[in-house]
């Protein structure tokens, strides 16, 4: 997460997540950002917040084995770059989609929550190597 | 030295090709984990599921899922000692790289994909004549540690010729490069010390640290306000919680870099650590044989004084057709490691052959053995080919790392599919090389590497920059935005 | 060659291939469809 580029390939894979989801025909426009919402917080929690280790044997003895990949960004330190645009872009996307959902309840019910749960507990400080 | 940064558009389409491995890679998982295919990589037998597993399935995704799909590019076996040509064993895959047949048939290829900088691994000539004759007086090997029975004359003279060519009061020598780092550390330093690792350091030093249990700080590559911001941190904090000050600081540097084909910048690290009072560790293991006017190392290249660097380790695989690896420095220091080094104590010592090549390979530099001038020969040559080679890289347009007189020359290759395609589209036109990629480098920067040799001619260089020529058209690997030199 | 080494697909099995290429021809009708109703 600290090579060139990664920051843009990250927004470029919601929009291809988002065109993608809006050029299903039956979709309405609301629906199809709600469900980019959901994909996308249940994408990032998978990959940040559960997922422990690394997809190959590092050379830390072992150390990272039981660490998510949230916990190993930055060797742990908080409030990084990185962690912040990562605690953003989730809810720059739920604003969005309050938005062209018009504000609709169940909507926002829907993506509040998964936003809370998903997207903006798992990354305080507070629950760091917290199981 | 050159870094060019990797092109935007290319960062993000390399993502976005390690992604889409990554989606197939958790697609296949599913259906192995659900029965759907079957699972062919070695797991745990059905008996022992409910002990605690020895391996975490999530470390071998990278190697199931992206590396077993293209390994036939790497451990190519080969047939012929790995001279400037060299033959490979053909295999063939019906499974997409899960196992391999052997058709029986081999292939001819030039060879940039061993370390043989000056030529030395060669079937005949004084190295080989010596690795013979030891073998008949020796045997083939010791099954003894130095401090047991394993200690042979031919050690002891190995270990002068060290200390003689690097210029160093005393030399001890070790049947392995990789322990001699690992194995060597954790005798030189321990709790309560710091060391200074920069962040592209061998895995051997990695782990030589790793091992010693001191403080670990990582520098930048090559970035000595880096190296000095640390070092005084170092000094003014101390130890971490009790802030008692270090017992010893060890700046751990290599001379080159074999994934970047950099060079340390060594008279500043020296001048640093003169002024902070820290130690130098140096692993020449690329470039002892390889850089310098008389093949000595980074040391000779820069015309620094070897007594200035605390602990030199080279190796005497890369440039000498040997293995295994050295330490010089003061007689305190070697004497400290005869009785502490874990290597010397435990590991079994350099067969005699090996041995006997290294020797006769020192003396052949030293103008001592063999034709009269050969040592020079070889150097010349291989410093001739080294910068020949890489002003037609850049010509070709495309990205060559590294500084001009390495001879390890990195190709930037990037996007993981061309990995592959590069290593068996050279190897088809008759060029064996070393592709190298994610997580040996950073994910961004996957490359091919080259390694010069005395024994390459000019002829033998001009054929595979042909050969990388249409491979790079074909691959579209002309990424450079740097005009071509003149 | 050029598309399947750029994509990275070089890598993928045949059948692999095939669902990906299924995949990008089934996106690229979906969203011209899409485009031309929205449009």
């Amino acid at each position: 997460f600290n090579s060139r580029g990664i920051w843009a390939t990250y927004v470029i894979f919601i929009f291809i997540t988002h065109f993608i989801v809006l050029s299903i025909p039956f979709i309405s426009m609301a629906l199809a950002w709600t469900l980019t919402c959901q994909i996308h917080n249940v994408i990032t929690y998978f990959w940040l917040h559960w997922e422990k280790g690394a997809p190959f044997e590092p050379l830390d003895q072992g150390e990272s084995r039981t660490l998510t990949h949230w916990e190993q960004l930055d060797d742990g330190v908080q409030f990084t770059a990185n962690k912040k645009f990562l605690l953003v872009v989730p809810i720059v996307i739920f604003l969005l989609t309050t938005f062209y959902t018009r504000y609709d309840q169940i909507h926002f019910l829907v993506n509040a929550l998964s936003l809370v749960l998903l997207a903006i507990v798992p990354k305080l400080p507070q629950l760091y190597r917290v199981r | 030295e050159q870094f060019e940064p990797t092109p935007y558009v290319v960062a993000i389409i390399t993502y976005i090709g390690y992604v889409m491995l990554a989606v197939f890679g958790h697609m296949r998982d599913f259906l192995r984990n659900h029965g759907f295919e079957k699972n062919l990589i070695a797991t745990e037998p059905a008996r022992t599921k409910d002990f605690v597993p020895l391996y975490q399935n999530f470390e071998s995704f990278y190697t199931r899922n992206l590396y077993r799909r293209i390994r036939d590019c790497w451990n190519r076996p080969i047939r012929t000692c790995p001279g400037a040509e060299f033959e490979l064993i053909d295999r063939k895959s019906p499974d997409h790289g899960w196992s391999f047949e052997y058709p029986g048939t081999h292939t001819r290829a030039i060879n940039f994909g061993s370390y043989n900088y000056l030529g030395f691994a060669e079937t005949d000539g004084p190295c080989a004549d010596a690795a013979a004759a030891a073998t008949e007086t020796f045997g083939c090997g010791v099954g003894s540690p130095r401090a047991e029975a394993g200690n042979l004359d031919l050690h002891t003279r190995l270990e002068a010729t060290v200390a003689e060519f690097v210029g160093a009061e005393d030399a001890i020598i070790f049947p392995m490069g990789f322990a001699t780092n690992a194995l060597n550390m954790p005798a030189l330093i321990g709790k309560g010390c710091c060391v200074l690792s920069d962040e592209l350091n061998h895995s051997s030093l990695v782990l030589g640290a790793r091992l010693t249990g001191a403080k670990i700080k990582v520098f930048r590559h090559n970035d000595i306000a880096d190296v000095e911001a640390k070092l005084r941190d170092a000094i003014v904090y101390g130890q971490d919680r009790t802030r008692r000050p270090f017992k010893k600081i060890l700046i751990v540097v290599e001379g080159v870099y074999s994934m970047e084909g950099s060079v340390t910048r060594l008279p500043e690290l020296i001048a640093l650590k003169k002024k902070y009072k820290a130690y130098l560790y140096l692993d020449e293991a690329h470039s002892i044989g390889a850089m310098g006017p008389h093949g000595r190392g980074v040391v000779d290249y820069f015309g620094c004084d070897p007594r200035d660097v605390d602990v030199l380790m080279g190796t005497f695989t890369k440039s000498f057709g040997g293995a295994g690896g050295y330490i010089a420095g003061s007689q305190h220091l070697v004497a400290l490691l005869r009785q502490r080094s874990h290597s010397g104590l435990y590991g079994a010592s350099l067969p005699a052959p090996v041995a006997a090549q290294v020797v006769t390979a020192f003396q052949m530099l030293m103008g001592r053995a063999g034709p009269p001038g050969e040592g020079a020969r070889r150097l010349k040559q291989l410093e001739v080919n080294t910068q020949y080679f890489r002003a037609s890289l850049h010509r070709l347009g495309v990205i060559v790392y590294g500084h001009r007189t390495s001879p390890v020359v990195p190709v930037m290759i990037f996007m993981p599919g061309k990995i592959a395609a590069f290593g068996r589209e050279t190897l088809k036109r008759g060029l064996g090389t070393v592709v190298v990629g994610y997580p040996a480098t950073p994910i961004i920067e996957s490359r091919a590497r080259f390694c010069l040799s005395a024994a390459h001619s000019l002829d033998i260089i001009d054929r595979s920059v042909q050969i990388i020529d249409e491979v790079t058209s074909l691959l579209l690997m002309k990424y450079s935005r740097r005009p071509p030199p003149a | 060659f050029k598309y399947i080494v750029e994509t990275s697909i070089y890598m993928l099995e045949p059948w692999e291939r095939k669902v990906f290429n299924i995949a990008m021809v089934l996106i690229l009708v979906m969203s011209l469809y899409t485009g031309w109703v929205f449009l």
